[in-house]
């Protein structure tokens, strides 16, 4: 989706999506 | 475990077949970070349970913009910690989860 962005360092990929609502109201 | 103001979890359930896990982290409580990073994104990323350590996956993460320097130790913390309540949780399991 356009929310999730996808970035490879050293060869390890990590996705960024904005945190669930869910979780940030639990926190 | 002390509170790094990050959380650690599973981002698929795991199946204990092999020795890679998906992971997801993020900032749960701001104050208790030091640099600059962004509030309301997760990160998620494979760790190899044999190859891989929390300090070089921590790095990766402050080499990518994600996270300060100054956080690195506690990045690398929240995510040994979330590692070896694994670990134990499979080691309770009969084999094969």
């Amino acid at each position: 989706s356009s929310l999730t962005q996808v970035v490879h360092s050293a060869g390890r990929r990590f996705i960024v999506s904005p945190v669930p609502e869910s979780r940030l109201r639990e926190s | 475990a002390e509170d790094t103001g990050l959380r650690v979890e599973l981002a698929e359930e795991d199946g204990c077949s092999n020795s890679s896990l998906a992971l997801r982290l993020w900032v749960e409580d701001p104050k208790k970070l030091k640099g600059k990073h962004k509030d309301n994104e997760a990160i998620e990323f494979s760790f190899n349970l044999e190859a891989d350590t929390p300090e070089e996956v921590a790095y990766e993460m402050v080499k990518s913009g994600f996270f300060h320097e100054s956080d690195s130790k506690a990045v690398a913390k929240s995510i040994r910690d979330r590692v070896t309540l694994i670990k134990k949780i499979r080691e309770k399991k009969p084999a094969g989860c």
